[in-house]
């Protein structure tokens, strides 16, 4: 079923060294943004923070975000600079 | 609650609700399925005003106006863009796109946790008593994560995220899922970043027992709760016309069924054709009418919900349900609120009442109702449902870590759904009788408020160790906690140090105290990458430089219980290994604290130094305790564990550790 709709999209919650933030952005969700930018293959003319941004962004329990990927999106994430972890939040979570 | 403060030993004229204001300068956030707020529990009668250090806020939402917010529920927040991202967007026609609960779950998680008092509570007559949360003038902000189609842990992030920044003390977590390593789990990232910020995260050890290593939520940071009985019951009692009777529970407190006989029938001879044998579960559309009008229907319990078995008895024209306990949930019985006259009977006597149908030709039976009736002994008994050990992913550190009360808890209810959560039930009710380790875990989560109200510098780490090692594990008969799936003794993979005793936790002598460097260098014995270990420490925290091989290994990370793994391989005959743990003085200046161990049974053990005397407060003292054991013959793949205890007593403290032994 996952090969016959490879372009699906689902929820990836991903890591972040702060530290490896490039110095042109001065707030993180931009550093966000534009690495979202160049998964998803928009210009950053074109992207739209706000349907293809982070859906989260994270800085105090953790540094990253949260966002809607393609699982190659997500694969291509994995190789950029400063990325950690990319993890699909997919795990069931339910009340006890 | 109407019961489990008086079980705790909680009370107003001394110990720990007079010593902590009853919790209330301590704010408590709820991750839970959001709260009904105009329920009485949540009431700000006689509360003083909100600390002044809270950042949070009341959010607008679908039926829900900031101006629900009072000195009681201060804050209230709902996370859904990751749910409505992955599922699309919230079905308002079923739940509240907002913190207002559709479920009930939430709403009683948090009366439990920290609800003002409520006179003339009860369900539906049952547990009839004041309710209240374990620290009733504690503050609630609720942060709703969980919606109809589950949780997610995206949203589970930002609630974290916001829990901090808002600026609450603990955090009561009643959810979980499945045990993951902890870099790639957002509960144990979420709950380190609290951690950091010396916020407490209690969470529930979940309902996966009485299966071995079913327990959740296992991070060493976290609180983790088990759940056990109280000492209530909802008697029923079955009676034959053969003069036999069972004993069983129910939450039906009326007379429907009069003292006469009435027709029985077993639900699996009873079945519609076509019902594939699911008729003796009772499940939706398998029971034939023509068999079942105007009787009662004996049902196994399985698969459905319990109280949606009597809604198919019912719905199919029986008059009562009599439901037996299977086999893995052995004595445990778990009351009700059914929508007709229906009880609960354990395993035994299922199979007693299934072999007199079978040898009688027209079996009758009726069921007499007794109301509630408390001092029940034994009590505390070990939840069959609730998750037991070892821990799956790192059994250096034992989980759970204590139970508290988790089963029949009276706590305040949604108006959305009735009593037995089920479509059909449309009756409104103040006040819902449910069983979990959600119930047990926001017990301690008011507990913890209640520590932290008394001791406002202990660490989160403190406030943990003064629960568990004041824990106790003998019932109220006398005898060692009693498992319910068995009746057999039960053992620390259920009941983690023990029973929670709020009395002796507000002063327990000595703590084992662990800061976050000592949680990262836990997380580098696991020998994780710099990038797993990144997930935690955000660059902000390295190993410890000075720390040896030995600090790091993650049996010697300081915490209140003590478990050697002994990894046997072809060639091993005997394990020698040592574990050090440092205790910190929060009794008196000068006290002497001196040794009494239980070794495992097979194991040879040894506690150095047997004296630890201390000259001032918050002064620490370093021991080692070694083991000693030969090998096992263990099939490959299992395991065998012996179970002992290290207790430090001085002339009026116990400060008890569990000790596990496995091979």
């Amino acid at each position: 079923a996952a090969q016959a709709a490879p372009a699906e999209a689902s929820i990836y919650i991903v890591h972040v060294s702060k530290a490896h933030m490039p110095p042109i952005f001065t707030e993180e969700e931009q550093w966000y943004s534009s690495t979202l930018a160049s998964v998803k293959g928009y210009e950053p003319q074109e992207f739209n923070r706000e349907q293809e941004g982070p859906i989260y962004s994270y800085g105090t329990v953790m540094h990253g975000f949260a966002a809607k990927l393609t699982e190659a999106q997500a694969e291509a994430l994995k190789s950029v600079n400063g990325v950690l972890l990319v993890i699909p939040d997919d795990a069931l979570v339910e009340l006890h | 609650t109407t019961r489990t403060p008086h079980f705790l030993g909680l009370n107003a004229s001394s110990g720990l609700w007079p010593s902590s204001n009853y919790g209330a300068d301590v704010i408590i956030g709820i991750m839970d399925s959001g709260i009904w707020p105009e329920k009485k529990s949540f009431w700000d009668t006689g509360l003083s005003p909100i600390p002044e250090r809270w950042k949070g806020e009341c959010e607008e939402g679908t039926d829900f106006k900031a101006s629900l917010c009072n000195k009681k529920l201060i804050g209230a927040r709902s996370f859904f863009k990751g749910y409505e991202a992955a599922m699309g967007p919230i079905n308002e026609t079923t739940e509240y796109r907002s913190a207002r609960d559709s479920e009930g779950h939430g709403t009683h998680t948090a009366s439990t946790a920290a609800g003002n008092y409520v006179r003339h509570a009860s369900l539906l007559g049952s547990a009839a008593g004041t309710a209240k949360g374990m620290a009733s003038h504690a503050r609630i902000a609720v942060y709703k994560v969980c919606w109809k189609g589950g949780c997610f842990n995206s949203d589970l992030l930002a609630a974290f995220e916001q829990a901090v920044i808002d600026g609450v003390d603990i955090i009561s977590l009643s959810i979980g899922g499945g045990v993951l390593p902890f870099f790639l789990d957002p509960i144990a990232i979420g709950s380190f970043g609290a951690m950091e910020k010396g916020i407490l995260v209690s969470t529930s050890a979940g309902n996966g027992g009485p299966s071995p290593l079913s327990i959740t939520n296992v991070s060493p940071w976290v609180l983790t709760v088990a759940a056990s009985t109280l000492d209530r019951d909802f008697p029923a009692l079955i009676r034959l016309p053969n003069h036999a009777h069972y004993r069983g529970v129910s939450l039906y407190d009326g007379n429907a069924l009069g003292r006469r006989q009435i027709p029985l029938v077993y639900a699996g001879n009873a079945g519609l054709p076509g019902s594939n044998g699911s008729a003796n579960l009772c499940m939706a559309g398998s029971l034939d009418p023509a068999d079942v009008k105007g009787k009662i229907v004996l049902c196994d319990r399985g698969i459905s919900a319990r109280a949606a078995k009597g809604m198919v008895v019912r719905d199919a024209g029986g008059v009562g349900m009599i439901l037996a306990n299977a086999l893995a949930n052995g004595e445990e019985l778990i009351a009700d609120s059914h929508v007709l006259p229906a009880a609960l009977v354990g395993y035994g006597a299922g199979v007693a009442i299934k072999d007199y149908i079978t040898q009688t030709d027209n079996a009758t039976a009726n069921i007499i109702f007794t109301g509630t009736v408390v001092g029940v002994r034994p009590a505390p008994v070990m939840a069959a449902f609730s998750s037991r050990g070892p821990n799956p992913a790192n059994p250096e550190i034992l989980k759970p870590d204590v139970t508290a009360p988790g089963v029949n808890i009276l706590a305040a209810w949604t108006s959305r759904v009735g009593p037995t959560e089920l479509p059909n039930d449309d009756r409104v009710v103040d006040f819902n009788i449910m069983s979990g380790t959600s119930m047990s875990c926001p017990h301690v989560s008011g507990l913890a408020a209640l520590l932290k109200g008394a001791h406002p510098d202990w660490s989160p780490a403190a406030i943990k160790s003064a629960l568990m090692t004041t824990a106790f594990n003998i019932d109220n008969s006398g005898n060692y906690l009693m498992d319910g799936s068995d009746s057999n003794i039960s053992t620390p993979f259920s009941f983690g140090a023990g029973h929670v005793n709020p009395v002796r936790a507000l002063n327990p002598g000595l703590v084992y105290d662990l800061d976050v460097q000592d949680y990262v260098d836990f997380l580098c014995g696991l020998n994780y990458s710099t990038s797993w270990l990144s997930t935690f420490t955000k660059g902000q925290y390295k190993c410890s430089e000075g720390g040896s091989a030995m600090s790091m290994r993650p049996e010697n990370l300081n915490y209140p219980s003590i478990s050697f793994v002994y990894k046997q391989d072809e060639n091993s005959t005997t394990y020698v290994g040592s574990i050090t743990r440092t205790v910190t003085n929060v009794g008196l200046p000068n006290s002497v604290y001196t040794l009494a161990a239980i070794p495992p049974p097979g194991v040879a053990m040894k506690v150095e130094p047997p004296t630890l005397s201390f000259g001032r407060l918050d002064e620490k003292k370093t021991f080692t305790v070694t083991c000693e054991a030969g090998a096992k013959s263990l099939v490959p793949g299992d395991s065998d564990s012996t179970f002992g205890s290290l207790l430090w007593t001085d002339d009026t403290h116990i400060v008890h550790s569990p000790i596990v032994f496995t091979w």
